[in-house]
């Protein structure tokens, strides 16, 4: 029997939430679970599809905690997921955005590090790929994506936080994306979230060179701001990776824009307060309803702008 | 399972690009184990690092020796982590 009683305002274990996307698509008959392949140890990546009829529509991608300890992030996309789909056809904003695109949501982009920070580090961030010849374990996959990949921005130390890894898309979760962003071919917009330092980021993050959409890009991010700080007054800086924050090479949406999808952007969340990736769970949902808010900025101007 | 007794995390603020670069070269010292939450860029940005105890005093030192301002943000991270599995524990209780 399902409950209906999962708790968004908690941490959960990836069994506890594979569960709960089990109950979503259960429960919301335009919610499908897919595969989209496996991670280094074997489990599935599972994907929420939200389409309300039609073939190969535009679409929108969301994932989450392709960085392990940044739980507050799967934690969001829970809620996020359990938003989308109770809204559509009561909000109009989501009943019409659903009307035209697909949505595709990964809320635990890298397993195999979630389940580890579960049971033996709290503090992983990378994959758990074994490299060959190294005592240490795990990729940056922010850092392995084919974007100006092993340049300046990640590191070649098989031990860092920031290994870029042996090849791009050597880490099975990133090629995984890889292959179904490629074979679906008409993605419009794609998120990619992580924590923790209140920034709104679009390309580039390898190199300084602008992109050719900036100006957009950034007018983009100035009213998803300003919507998301509406709420709690949270504050947010926003800008291209390289610009706001630091060179990071090899990262994901640097390979989405190039792919073509113009509205690639990539959220830090909050840290009210001074906790780190350690963002009590009292704020799980303060958090992912700002986040929200800013979202829907976002899809709502890749629905009208549709190129 | 890895425990974190007495790891603390600092919050570094950089006056000018000379503090940033000796930030940077903190990062490179392999053998103090530092993980940073937020790397050294720019001033603009502060810099967040998680330190094992055993490098605790050392990284302070270094600190305080160049003059680079900085605060406590995680006092003992394991005080930190032992009351979110408690927190878990009671929320799936419930």
């Amino acid at each position: 029997q399902r409950s209906g009683s999962f708790d968004f305002g908690a941490y959960h274990t990836l069994d506890d939430i594979n569960s709960e996307l089990d109950h979503l698509v259960s429960e919301y008959s335009f919610v499908e679970k897919i595969q989209i392949g496996e991670s280094y140890e074997k489990r599935p990546l599972y994907v929420l599809k939200f389409s309300t009829g039609g073939s190969n529509r535009p679409a929108i991608w969301l994932d989450a905690g392709i960085h392990s300890r940044e739980w507050v992030t799967q934690a969001s996309a829970l809620w996020i997921a359990n938003k989308i789909a109770s809204d559509y056809g009561t909000d109009a904003s989501i009943t019409s955005l659903l009307d035209k695109m697909d949505l595709f949501l990964l809320p635990v982009a890298n397993p195999d590090g979630f389940v580890y920070t579960h049971t033996s580090n709290r503090m992983w961030r990378k994959t758990r790929s074994k490299i060959p010849g190294s005592i240490c374990v795990g990729v940056d996959p922010n850092r392995n994506w084919d974007a100006g990949f092993g340049e300046a921005g990640a590191s070649g130390n098989s031990c860092s936080e920031t290994y870029h890894g042996p090849y791009p898309n050597s880490e099975p979760e990133v090629k995984s994306i890889v292959d179904f962003v490629k074979s679906h071919g008409n993605i419009k917009a794609f998120v990619s979230i992580h924590s923790y330092s209140q920034l709104l980021l679009y390309p580039y993050g390898y190199t300084e060179t602008p992109v050719p959409d900036q100006q957009e890009l950034h007018e983009v991010s100035a009213k998803a701001v300003a919507a998301l700080s509406s709420l709690y007054g949270t504050k947010y800086k926003y800008g291209s990776i390289i610009t706001t924050i630091y060179r990071a090479s090899g990262g994901t949406i640097d390979w989405t824009y190039n792919q073509g999808i113009k509205y690639s952007f990539t959220f830090e969340l909050r840290d009210t307060g001074r906790y780190g990736f350690l963002l009590p769970a009292k704020q799980i949902v303060p958090t992912a309803e700002e986040t929200w808010l800013a979202l829907k900025v976002i899809m709502e101007h890749t629905r009208d702008n549709m190129y | 399972l890895e425990t974190f007794v007495g790891h603390q995390v600092l919050r570094i603020k950089t006056k000018n690009e000379e503090e940033v670069k000796q930030l940077q070269l903190l990062e490179s010292l392999e053998h103090l184990e530092l993980d940073f939450w937020i790397n050294p860029s720019a001033t603009a940005v502060p810099v967040d690092v998680r330190i094992p105890a055993v490098s605790v005093q050392s990284v302070k030192a270094f600190l305080e020796s160049q003059g680079i301002e900085y605060s406590i943000l995680i006092e003992d991270l394991q005080d930190v982590l032992d009351k979110e599995k408690q927190d878990m524990a009671e929320s799936a209780q419930r």
